[in-house]
């Protein structure tokens, strides 16, 4: 797992032109949205925010300043938890680049992301 | 396999501005380079793309016309043969969204994705 500390986010409220900037830098795809840094709300991704500035020629990207993550997120985000097995995180990952972690009481711990859980199977398949 | 009719690719020779509208239009982070649409040359992604024209403070999308797929695609992509084992691919695929699979002669022929992957190691874990 890559723990809460470690992991590159936004917050629902972010404007979208920040969220998009938060993207670049990080270089990842798809990040998660977290609520006060601590509550998974959903994830964004350079696709998302890509497809709600496409005009009909132009890529608009003024328009990222007056929109919010919320509006364009996803918020279908399965959680795992600690207690869950190998098995249900390989499940969810088949259509999910990576998975949210939570505590018991909700709070965000990590992302388990495909690569660890291949390395994972990897390894397994060699024994 | 997803097989190469279904495939989303650019040429080497096109410009940025294009790939990021096929990016966009087909939902992927990335997709093949193909030359003349059968030989692998590189992967391009969003954030390749993304990268290569932020500014100081702004995306400055009107540099994508004068640039090439070439110039920022990632030439660094292993190939996989139809001979080549499950194993192989898992472990390829550790580091790698997808992967090219061509024939010996050198023609593509699809992309085996991290998902499908990971469904057969599921399938499997099942029994
Ligand atoms: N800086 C880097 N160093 C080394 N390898 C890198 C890398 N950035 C990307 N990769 C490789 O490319 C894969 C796809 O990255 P992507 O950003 O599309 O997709 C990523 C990204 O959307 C998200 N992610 C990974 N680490 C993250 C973090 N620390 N914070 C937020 N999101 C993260 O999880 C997805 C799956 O990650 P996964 O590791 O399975 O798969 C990664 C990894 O194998
Ligand atoms: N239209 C769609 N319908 C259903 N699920 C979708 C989808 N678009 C994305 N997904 C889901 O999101 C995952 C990540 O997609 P992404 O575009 O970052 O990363 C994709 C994309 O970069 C590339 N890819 C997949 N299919 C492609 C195709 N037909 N042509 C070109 N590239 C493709 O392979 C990567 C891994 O694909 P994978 O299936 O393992 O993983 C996909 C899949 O589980």
């Amino acid at each position: 797992m890559i723990p809460a500390v470690n992991v590159a986010y936004v917050e629902p409220h972010h404007a979208l032109d920040h969220a998009l900037l938060i993207l670049i830098k990080s270089g990842y795809s798809a990040i998660p949205v977290l609520e006060r840094g601590e509550r998974v709300r959903g994830t964004i991704s350079k696709t998302l925010i890509l497809d709600s500035i496409l005009g009909l020629e132009q890529i608009e990207v003024d328009k990222l300043r007056d929109r919010q993550v919320a509006e364009v997120m996803n918020a279908d985000v399965p959680r795992l938890h600690a207690q869950d097995t190998m098995m249900k995180a390989l499940e969810l990952s088949i259509s999910r680049p990576f998975l949210c972690v939570e505590a018991e009481d909700g709070t965000f711990l990590g992302l388990v992301t495909r690569s660890a859980i291949l390395e994972r199977v990897h390894a397994y398949c060699r024994w």
